[in-house]
């Protein structure tokens, strides 16, 4: 059964793109499955993140959610084995407005999804900053959420607006996804504020927290601006290792369940 | 002239809402004039950025949206001198898809703030991150438009995005608002990729950009946990010198336009 992981916080700038460009290339290597990563943020930074260019396709995850496109005519190879990808464009910032009125607005990228059949091993799906419909699209279509949060305040404070909306998805439109976890990033462990944040999380969600920390680290800011994942980019900086053991651990998490 | 502030960009996590906070509390030290500080961000971090508890107040933003409540009913006091703010609520969420089958909907808060008359002399909109009704509202009710922008590359990659569609806004619904500028943040000298952004931000928009620059400093996302804004909680900060270098650098701006 294929696993279909939302990468979603609607707190902006926390890594979701970061992770989810970086897990799905360490899985690809890692594992030897079939990944495919989907960019449903009308920013395309996944997309471009894997270097793919921007007007370099004719359509795009916005054809599969309106006008029910075959999603094997829309994914482009990455350049990297085993990872394919869902790519974004601008026109994917319509598509909110564009849902409102469809019928059954929410499972669209399920019916999507659902085609491919398992052809893919793991599929992520990067989110937009917003809890709108293209992210209840993804949460809707998923199995497992994974939650980046950032090591600042105004990120931790979002995360019971973000509970609370999960908790009405699983009533509501996907009894089957539960949450995989929670992923800290960009921790300063030189700062106060990461050991408070990383105390606060703990203490009030001790049973979602990944082990595994994401330290700030410039070689993870650089990495998209070459078109590469971090494990292409630089395989011994810290990202890539933070990345690689929290994947490792991400695995145990997903085999367990 | 009431001068309305847009504080926008669609990426996320780029300093928006910390300048909002930062800049607003500057003015209202520093001019000694009436500031409005406006929370459109559903998250609302910059209403309890200052402090403001979440179900402290019964009406929000939203019902001057939604219901057209008299703003006058929702602005509460920040506590800080000649400074105001109409907070956010989580209610504001359900905004965006509610507005869509509306008439004049990007229309709603330029006649809400209308109401207000010549009560502030600066208003500063904080925008959630993303170019939905919520930023056009925004855009449209607006003089001038200030973009933060983080000096990474993702942050440069979606300022092409957002001046394309100011100029949607300038054509279809509000020529009189301009650019005021674009403020570089969270600047890291030590690295090349800070180096780098602002050479191919100052090549790209020269006519655009600031002097001034807000560099990374730990105490700006320390200040929102104790509901304060820099000038208030760590004057002597780098942060706070690098607003106030910033605040009078922007209203040398204003008086000449
Ligand atoms: N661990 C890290 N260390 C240093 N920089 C990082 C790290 N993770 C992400 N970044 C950088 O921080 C910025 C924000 O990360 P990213 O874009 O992945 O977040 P996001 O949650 O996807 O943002 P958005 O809400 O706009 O979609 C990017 O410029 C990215 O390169
Ligand atoms: N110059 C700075 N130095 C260090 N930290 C900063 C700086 N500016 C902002 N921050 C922190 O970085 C994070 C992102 O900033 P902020 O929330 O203001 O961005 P935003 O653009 O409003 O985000 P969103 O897109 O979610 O609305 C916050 O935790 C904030 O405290
Ligand atoms: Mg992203
Ligand atoms: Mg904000």
């Amino acid at each position: 059964m294929t696993r279909i992981i939302s990468v979603v916080n609607q707190k902006g700038g926390v890594g979701k793109t970061t992770t989810t460009i970086s897990v799905s290339a360490t899985l690809a290597e890692e594992t030897g499955k079939k990944i495919l990563a989907v960019d449903l943020d009308p920013q395309g930074n996944c997309s471009s993140g894997f270097g793919m260019e921007k007007n370099a396709y004719k359509k795009c995850i916005y054809n599969c959610l309106i006008d029910d496109t075959d999603p094997n005519q829309v994914i482009q190879a990455t350049g990297i084995k085993n990872l394919d990808i869902l790519p974004a464009s601008i026109q994917l910032a319509g598509a909110e407005i564009e849902l409102v009125g469809e019928l059954s607005r929410e499972n669209k990228l399920k019916r999507a999804l659902k085609i491919l059949k398992d052809k893919y091993d793991y599929i992520l799906i990067d989110c937009p900053p917003s809890l709108g419909l293209l992210t209840v699209n993804a949460l809707t279509a998923s199995t497992d959420i994974l939650i980046p949060l950032q090591c600042e305040y105004f990120a931790l404070e979002g995360l019971t607006q973000l509970l609370n909306t999960i908790n009405l998805i699983q009533a509501d439109l996907n009894p089957d996804v539960s949450i995989l976890g929670i992923l800290l990033t960009m921790a300063d462990n030189r700062t106060n504020l990461t050991t408070q944040i990383i105390e606060e999380v703990t203490q009030h969600f001790p049973q979602h927290v990944f082990k595994s920390v994401i330290t700030r680290n410039v070689r993870l800011s650089e990495a998209p601006s070459h078109g590469l994942p971090i494990n292409h980019y630089d395989k011994k900086s810290t990202g890539a290792q933070n990345y690689l053991e929290f994947t490792r651990e991400m695995l145990t998490c997903l085999n367990q369940s």
